[in-house]
């Protein structure tokens, strides 16, 4: 996960997605990174089969991001008996579209000279978030003003640490803060992501000092992915 | 551009005022 560091980009460790009771005897781990605006699919291979693995390949099924792997499976040599190996798929996000639910959802086949393995992995929504999420000012207000009361989903969230250390984590993971006030003691933060599909979502976070029982507001069109994100910026502001 | 700006900032407070009192 070297390069994943570089940017700063919270990563979920590594979950089994695949066990090897399921797979037989491939067990498959993964997580999914975001590295130089490129989504990876992070995985790691281990054979715990009585022989052999090899002539592997992967297929992801039709899903609610476009995602399709951007190359082939790179394994060129046999998997021996209790062997591990660590894989990185690129993903590219323009293959097609078909909405899931959760719309977070991704089927996977992996194959092998065994069989066919399918398994479902689901996408942390902080790997879709782009780098160019930051929202021009006014085209926020505009949109939070436009938005109705029924688009706004809260949520209570603990956050650890002073608002500057949140911006400063949250920009890591491409949630940009495109305003901050400070009321009576209390940080207000607005900030704005956006999506590999181009929706953008925006946040207001409400804190303050001293209690750590912050308020999440999520204002997107589409109310689907308000737990997602929630579930992003709790990854995110507590790791 | 500058009057912009600052009309953006007083429309962030008003929001922020807005919203900091339920």
């Amino acid at each position: 996960s070297g390069p994943g560091l570089a940017t700063g980009m919270y990563v979920e460790p590594k979950t089994v997605w695949l066990p090897a009771a399921k797979g037989k005897g491939l067990e498959v781990s993964g997580t999914f990174g975001r590295r130089q605006g490129q989504v990876f699919m992070d995985m790691t291979f281990t054979n715990k089969a009585m022989q052999q693995m090899s002539q592997f390949a992967i297929q992801l099924n039709k899903n609610s991001f476009g995602l399709v792997p951007a190359s082939p499976l790179s394994i060129a040599s046999p998997l021996n008996m209790n062997q591990t190996l660590d894989v990185s798929l690129p993903l590219n996000t323009n293959g097609p579209v078909q909405r899931m639910d959760p719309i977070n959802s991704l089927q996977v086949a992996v194959k092998n000279n065994i069989d066919v393995l399918y398994f479902s992995s689901p996408i942390p929504l902080h790997a879709l978030f782009v780098e160019t999420g930051e929202m021009e000012r006014r085209d926020f207000l505009n949109e939070w003003k436009n938005l109705p009361a029924a688009n706004e989903v809260q949520f209570p969230i603990e956050i650890h640490m002073t608002a500057d250390e949140a911006v400063q984590k949250l920009k890591t993971s491409n949630i940009f803060t495109v305003a901050r006030r400070n009321l009576d003691g209390q940080d207000m933060l607005y900030q704005s992501l956006k999506l590999t599909n181009n929706i953008f979502i925006m946040a207001e976070i409400k804190m303050q000092p001293g209690n750590p029982t912050a308020t999440l507001s999520i204002k997107c069109q589409l109310v689907d992915f308000s737990n997602l994100v929630h579930e992003s910026y709790k990854a995110i502001l507590q790791n | 551009h500058i009057g912009g700006d600052i009309d953006l900032d007083e429309s962030f407070s008003k929001l922020a005022e807005s919203r900091s009192n339920p």
